[in-house]
Formats: structure tokens, C-alpha cells, sequence
């Protein structure tokens, strides 16, 4: 049919066949339809410059330029498909790949990304973002949450208790994102969880980004007094975003009840059977 | 005898913000790595105990912390084990749960003895590498409780397993 589909009975996740990406979220229940391309992004870390010598570092984030490269501008695909899951493995590069995953029943659409070694041999820190593209009139708010509780209203290149003079574009924009970060037009949500905390921000209407990685070459002066850069090739790291698409009048119900699920998520023990009975002895 | 101090003083420790943001110099989190490895070890003990009091049974529990990049060497190495799945949350929860297997089919049961559909996964390696086999099945878990699922490797004439099928892009 010329795209590709991973469905269960709730949600449709629609990919480009051409480039592998993502391309779009269909809530069937609801019967909401938002068109969605999610793809990996790298900021070039500032050494200093003109303005201000500070380079990114551990502390601080500064991106060189405002515009993000992409890690690639396609992917390459396999796709599974069982009774009870069904896959889109996505291949960038030798350094990152993704298994979006539908498992049945399932309310949301399971992104788990695997980034790393960052390649630094360009001589280049790269911090590493996932970034999620809709058409959603956002009108320059986004969402975060504070430590998993108050989720606070974000608005682009403004403070609520005084002016800004906003002189990092994209690092002053940027928010703690502990659980959740969402977008919505007022009448679509879409939320994406996840299972670490995060720097994200929306640096343009309808768009969502999150730091998975960050591989650096400079210290930033702010007492580390050592760059972020991992001894021999690098660390390599593998985490998951649960991304929800809702109407915006049910979707707090939703995400709080997966991130709960999510962050006390059960734990398993496993046993080869057959041991003897316990004695309270 | 398990202790769950060691590892409570760790995360204690760990509160710092070097360590919850990565920002500390590396020998520090090797140091943090060291504190909560030390903390691990007794506290596994007294989950171990706790399960054998909990399900009558005495086990040589065994914990995967790296199910997460598919490394289990008990269910990849076994015909037969169990799975206990503990609910930390005050109501119940249906989870999928993934394990690295050796290859063959199994027969998943719930804790009434009923058997549980499963499918196992032939998940795609770096080139060079067999693929590596992952059992898939629905447990379902009580609020604040455990449930324990057997797994047992049956004879099949052609156990299936599903493997991601490539799709054919143009060359770029």
C-alpha cells in the first residue's frame, strides 16, 4: 500500500517506507489522527565563541547553532509482527537505533532508543536529541513536570516573573523533564514519558524534543574540571519514551496512570523451581 | 541474613546532584557505581528471603539486571525456571515481560497452572552473531502482591519463532 503499519487494537503508528521514520499516530478509539516524524538529532557542543567563551559542558548545555543535524535523514527497517507484539526496528547508524513496539492492549506507542558510543573522532562533542515533529498549533507553550508531580506550563522565550533577555535560543529554552513532557493545540495531546529524567523543550510550535546523550570534549569551568567524556570508546545508553496521543480532555487520566505504571513498573525474580520448603527456622 | 542498609545508605549518597544528573567527575561515579554494586549484593539476599517466605519455597532467586540489553543467564541457560513478578503498585497490573531464552519453544503457565499465550522472538545481532531468541508473554500481576509464572521448554518438530523481516528501501 506504499506504508508501512504496526497496530493493535487501539493505536495505528504509520511509517514512511521510503525513509523508515515515523510519520504518523492514529488513536482508533478516540479517532484521533495526528500526523508525527520523530527522528534523532545532534546539537554540535560550543567551545566558546565571539559572545561568550563558555563551552558546553557537563553543567552547561550550549549548543554551537541553533539548527540541530540529523544523525540520519532515514533509517533502515525490519519489522515484526506476532500475535502479542508488533515492531519497527530502526536502524540510523552504527551509533543509534530505535524499537518502536506496540505490544497488545496497549494504549501508547513504545519508542526504546539505543544511543551510543557517540563518535567524537570529528573532534565534535555532540549531544544527542530525539525530536518529535507535528503540525499542532502550540502557540509557544509546552508542558513539563517538576520531580513527577506539578506539571508546569513552559512558554518559549519568556520567564512569568520577569522580561527575558533570551541570549541561548535553544539552551534557554530548555526544562527539566523528570517524567513527562507534553504539546497540545487544545484539542489533541500528544505526551511522551520517560524513564529518566531528561532536559526537552519545544523550540518550535508543534515540535518536542528530548537529550538522550551527550558525549563532550571541553570542561565548562563550572567545577567538574573534567569533560564529559567517558574513558575508552564511550558509553553507550538504552532507554525507553511511552508516547501517548489523547484528546486533551482525557489525557492527564492517561499519562498519570502510565508513568505510575511505568516508573514503579514491576520487578522480576527469577528461580529454576523445584527448592526445597521454607522453615520460618 | 540480607540487609537492605548498605543499599539504602547508597541512594542516600546518590541524592547528590552530580549523581542523579552524571555531572561528577568520573572517579566519583565510579564511586557511586561501587557504593550501590556494595548495596545490591545484601539486599538481593533479603529479597531472596522475603520471596522464599512469601512463596513457601526456599530458591536460589536470581535477579537480571541487565534484562535490559537481553542478558539473563538463568532463562538462557535453563529448560525450566520460574518467574516471580512483584506488583509495587496498589492495584493490579498487566505487564508484558520479556526474557532472553535459548532457542526451542516453551510452554508459559500462570500461577493457577493454566498455560499463557507466548511467542518466542528471534531478535537481529550485529552481523556475524546468531540471532538471540526472546520469550514473550502477558503476566498479570495483584495490587501490592506477586504472581509466579512457570516456564518450561517443550519438544516441537519446528518450534516457531518470528524474526524481523527486512524491508526493501532504495539504496541511498
Amino acid at each position: 500500500t506504499g506504508v508501512l503499519v504496526i497496530q493493535n487494537e487501539y493505536i495505528r503508528a504509520t511509517f514512511n517506507p521510503e525513509t523508515g521514520l515515523l510519520m504518523q499516530i492514529e488513536d482508533l478509539e478516540q479517532k484521533l489522527v495526528l500526523p508525527v516524524s520523530q527522528a534523532f538529532f545532534w546539537y554540535n557542543a560550543s567551545t566558546g565563541d565571539e559572545r561568550s567563551g563558555q563551552p558546553s559542558g557537563a553543567y552547561i548545555f550550549r549548543p554551537y547553532g541553533l539548527k540541530p543535524l540529523p544523525v540520519s535523514r532515514w533509517a533502515q527497517i525490519r519489522v515484526l509482527k506476532t500475535p502479542l507484539v508488533q515492531e519497527v526496528h530502526q536502524n540510523f547508524s552504527a551509533w543509534c537505533s530505535q524499537v518502536v513496539r506496540l505490544y497488545r492492549g496497549q494504549r501508547h506507542l513504545e519508542l526504546e532508543w539505543t544511543v551510543g558510543p557517540i563518535p567524537v573522532g570529528d573532534k565534535w562533542g555532540k549531544e544527542v536529541i530525539s525530536r518529535f515533529d507535528t503540525p499542532l498549533d502550540t502557540k509557544g507553550y509546552f508542558y513539563t513536570d517538576s520531580n513527577g508531580r506539578e506539571i508546569l506550563k513552559r512558554r518559549r522565550n519568556y520567564r512569568p516573573t520577569w522580561k527575558l533577555n533570551q541570549t541561548e535560543p535553544v539552551a534557554g529554552n530548555y526544562y527539566p523533564v523528570n517524567t513527562r513532557i507534553y504539546i497540545t493545540d487544545g484539542k489533541k495531546q500528544l505526551t511522551v514519558l520517560t524513564d529518566r529524567s531528561q532536559g526537552g523543550s519545544s523550540l518550535q510550535d508543534g515540535s518536542l524534543e528530548l537529550m538522550v546523550h551527550r558525549r563532550l570534549l571541553l570542561d565548562d569551568n563550572r567545577g567538574v574540571g573534567e569533560p564529559l567524556l567517558e574513558e575508552g570508546s564511550g558509553s553507550w545508553v538504552r532507554g525507553h519514551h511511552l508516547v501517548l496521543l489523547d484528546a486533551v480532555g482525557t489525557a492527564a487520566a492517561g499519562h498519570r496512570l502510565l508513568a505510575e505504571k511505568d516508573v514503579l513498573a514491576p520487578q522480576m525474580v527469577l528461580a529454576p523451581g523445584g527448592g526445597a520448603p521454607y522453615q520460618p527456622g | 541474613s540480607g540487609d537492605s542498609a548498605p543499599l539504602e545508605e547508597a541512594m542516600a549518597v546518590l541524592q547528590h546532584h552530580d549523581a542523579v544528573s552524571g555531572t561528577s567527575r568520573q572517579l566519583v561515579a565510579n564511586d557511586y557505581a561501587r557504593l550501590l554494586a556494595a548495596g545490591w549484593r545484601p539486599g538481593q539476599v533479603l529479597l531472596s528471603n522475603a520471596l522464599a517466605r512469601l512463596s513457601g519455597s526456599k530458591e536460589a532467586f536470581s535477579i537480571c539486571p541487565e534484562l535490559n540489553i537481553s542478558v539473563c543467564p538463568l532463562s538462557q541457560t535453563s529448560a525450566r525456571f520460574q518467574v516471580a513478578i512483584y506488583n509495587p503498585l496498589a492495584r493490579k497490573v498487566d505487564r508484558m515481560v520479556r526474557l532472553p531464552v535459548s532457542a526451542g519453544a516453551f510452554l508459559v503457565k500462570d500461577p493457577s497452572g493454566h498455560a499463557v499465550p507466548s511467542d518466542v522472538l528471534l531478535l537481529p545481532q550485529p552481523e556475524g552473531q546468531k540471532p538471540s531468541p526472546e520469550l514473550l508473554f502477558s503476566a498479570s500481576v495483584p495490587a501490592l502482591g506477586f504472581s509466579i509464572y512457570s516456564v518450561a521448554r517443550v519438544s516441537l518438530q519446528n518450534p516457531k519463532a518470528h524474526s524481523p523481516e527486512r524491508i526493501p528501501q532504495k539504496s541511498r
